[in-house]
């Protein structure tokens, strides 16, 4: 069973990543929709068991993606990195 | 306080959804 307090700290680091990159990406409201375009496709890999064995996106493949988008933001990429489950 | 669209919302979803399935995958 998973300890509530976690699920609410991954909430809340999650809000406040998407935030940050809101906001960074401000006057390059592009970026952040491919960010949010990258994530909803690995999503919908994850929850189409259709796409097992031969699944879409793999979390490697994801850090890539989100690497060429965030090009020059290191601290961006980094803090990302902290979610992916194989990081 | 945020001001978030229904994108910025699933977004917050997958981010911690994957958060999870990191930490199940550590622990």
């Amino acid at each position: 069973p998973t300890p509530p307090e976690s699920d609410s700290l991954e909430f809340h680091n999650a809000i406040s990543y998407v935030n940050k990159i809101k906001t960074r990406f401000l006057e390059r409201p592009e970026i952040y929709r491919s960010f949010l375009e990258i994530l909803h496709t690995y999503q919908k890999d994850q929850l189409n068991p259709k796409s097992r064995p031969f699944r879409g996106m793999s979390e490697e493949e994801v850090f890539t993606e989100v690497a060429n988008l965030f090009r020059g933001q290191e601290d961006l990429l980094s803090e990302f990195g902290q979610f992916l489950p194989e990081a | 306080s945020y001001d978030f669209t229904p994108m910025d919302s699933s977004a917050v979803y997958v981010l911690s959804s994957m958060a999870r399935q990191r930490r199940a995958s550590l622990s």
